[in-house]
């Protein structure tokens, strides 16, 4: 069909279209938040510009470029006239398109076009006004009634009327003819939440949302309440202590089996596992090298340079926490470094520790163009 | 690509087609290890399924995959979950293999960048891709070079966009160098000093309608704001598997 695939008779799998059923027309209500103020609320597809959807009207270039232009005041109804394409009015009981007059066609065009000469944009060539009917003939058409509003709902309305786009809004710019798009620029009053300590508004959605959005991560603290024995999820969920970094996820965002496994201290080499919220040391004694690339690979650095056991440090304060190479540490295939190491005993026979430096494996490289492909002698 | 010159066979070996179904080449990936690559969330709109999708690297002619292309299924797509479609913000995806690549001369990963590093405004960089070229869409990978351009000045460029640090920009005044649809998710690669290392700071992500005459840049996916997210989804798919 030219029009959207045709309504299932009887609400089953979508009925293929009847050949003789080209009237495949229907209304469906306009979700394009740039034509949300119209005075109708349903729409049908394919629009005046080719767009078989309002996901692809939304998407389109047409939809950035007019309310670019409204900006300019060219056109008191340009933003109508634009909508009336983008998202044209259905008649509810005709399931038919209605489309705007020829003269508020003209209108736009007259006033607007060359506005985009300016840039070197040409007027978009599916809205040419003769397809569309006279406003005084028999057919019905569409005028600008009394009170529609020339921005869109993605504009700010300056003082003066004139439309700016949203994203000028407290930008820091003076867009408005009367500046008003700089005023009242508070979080609250554009109802938005301000970062403790700073001037950054952020949505009210975005907090405790798992992704820092203020300055020193505010948004992201004092999320979650959990008990002693528990620790909070990047997502502020409480799992128990002795569940993290067991090898397998108990947070929902896999939270509690992030960075369990490190390389610290000055030589950045030293192999530190962060196990039932305690930072641990891995005896050495059953290591070996399968684990060494496991470690490196896990860590995203690549391939084990070198490995090496180094003596405990005598003296340090407060007893060292060892973790052993668990018994059936092959067995547990795809799993984690720390899935396959446990806790035994707070003595490590050699005393010694595990110390693994990692490098990057080769990337970045063409060598289909020879070594220098720049410098082949002449 | 706008403005641009046919590569030479092997001269991207990361560059990879993300390809579906009867559609063949959608958009462009970029290999960054052997079983994982990067694109674009956007290519995946109302396709989020892997099934749908294999990955072709090794390539030069779209038409003509030769003897050095391979053609891997996708077992996972990880779309960045901030993804935002109206302002095209955290437009990145992991995509995951089926299997391992086997590195070859055509078929290699690049380097991501370390944390905090990137590329100075003004430095030259390459851009790669099968997309339109403003008057038709090549069979034979495109490159072209294009200079970094600072945020500010690249916000200057666009009135409807807000550019967030998640972004990155890069071309010249519109109707020369620029990307254009079909190289969304293509790499945009620099070269290290030492002349044969390249990193990866930009996946073609969005821009101004790259075949008018209307002013303004191409605009990146950040990967360097991404590496952190990118090393742990990679982790979490390989050892936190059901």
């Amino acid at each position: 069909c030219m029009s959207p695939p045709c309504q299932p008779a009887c609400g089953g799998a979508s009925a293929a279209c009847d050949p003789r059923n080209t009237n495949c027309s229907r209304c469906e209500p306009i979700t394009l938040e740039l034509c949300m103020n119209l005075p109708y609320n349903l729409t049908s597809f394919p629009n005046y510009l080719g767009h078989l959807s309002q996901r692809e009207s939304s998407v389109s270039w047409e939809s950035s470029l007019f309310p670019a232009l409204v900006q300019t005041g060219c056109y008191q109804y340009l933003m109508f006239y634009a909508c009336t394409l983008l998202v044209p009015k259905c008649d509810p009981v005709s399931l038919q398109k209605v489309p705007p007059c020829r003269s508020l066609c003209r209108s736009a065009k007259e006033k607007c076009e060359s506005v985009l000469g300016i840039v070197g944009l040409q007027w978009p060539e599916d809205s040419d006004c003769g397809q569309f009917p006279e406003d005084r003939g028999n057919a019905t058409c569409l005028l600008p009634e009394d009170g529609v509003d020339e921005c869109s709902p993605s504009h700010f309305k300056c003082r003066s009327g004139r439309c700016v786009l949203g994203s000028k809004r407290c930008d820091g710019h003076l867009d408005c003819d009367d500046h008003s798009d700089e005023d009242n620029c508070g979080c609250s009053e554009r109802a938005l939440w301000e970062c403790p300590g700073s001037k950054v508004c952020i949505k009210p959605t975005m907090i405790c949302d798992g992704f820092p959005d203020c300055p020193l991560q505010v948004d992201e603290a004092n999320c979650s309440v959990c008990r002693d024995n528990e620790l909070a999820c990047n997502n502020h969920q409480c799992v128990h202590r002795t569940l993290w970094c067991d090898g397998k996820k108990h947070c929902s965002d896999s939270s509690d089996e992030w960075d369990c496994v490190s390389l610290s201290d000055q030589s950045g080499s030293v192999l530190t596992v962060f196990k039932t919220a305690a930072e641990y040391q891995v005896c050495a004694d059953e290591w070996n090298p399968d684990l060494s690339r496991l470690t490196c690979n896990q860590l995203g650095l690549g391939v084990p340079s070198s490995v090496s056991m180094v003596p405990d440090q005598p003296g340090v304060p407060g007893r060292r926490r060892w973790l052993h190479v668990h018994p059936e540490w092959s067995l547990r295939n795809g799993s984690a470094l720390q899935a396959r190491l446990e806790k035994r005993s707070h003595a490590c026979h050699s005393r010694r520790r595990v110390s693994v430096l990692c490098a990057r494996e080769e990337c970045g490289l063409r060598p289909a163009l020879g070594l220098h492909p720049h410098r082949t002698k002449r | 690509i706008l403005g641009g010159r046919v590569s030479r066979r092997g001269a991207w070996p990361w560059q990879c087609s993300l390809q579906s179904g009867q559609s063949g080449h959608v958009c462009g990936c970029v290999l960054i290890s052997r079983q994982w690559a990067l694109t674009v969330a956007h290519c995946f709109e109302g396709r989020e399924n892997a099934e749908l999708w294999k990955v072709v690297l090794g390539l030069t002619n779209l038409d003509h995959p030769g003897p050095h292309s391979q053609t891997r299924s996708v077992r996972a797509i990880i779309v960045h979950p901030r993804y935002n479609r109206a302002v095209v913000d955290y437009d990145i995806s992991v995509v995951q293999l089926d299997s391992e690549v086997e590195e070859t001369a055509h078929v290699r990963p690049v380097c991501l960048p370390q944390p905090g590093q990137l590329p100075s405004p003004d430095s030259y960089c390459y851009i790669t891709g099968w997309g339109h070229m403003g008057n038709r869409m090549p069979f034979k990978l495109q490159e072209g070079e294009v200079r970094i351009i600072s945020m500010s000045q690249c916000q200057s460029y666009f009135d409807m966009k807000t550019i967030t640090p998640r972004m990155l920009c890069a071309g010249y005044e519109a109707g020369t160098v620029d990307s254009c649809m079909g190289d969304s998710g293509g790499p945009l690669v620099c070269e290290e000093e030492d002349g044969l290392h390249w990193r990866l700071f930009g996946l073609t992500s969005w821009g101004s309608v790259c075949f008018s005459k209307v002013l303004g840049p191409g605009v990146y996916s950040n990967v360097t704001h991404f590496t952190p997210w990118i090393q742990q989804q990679i982790y979490i798919h390989t050892y936190l598997t059901d």
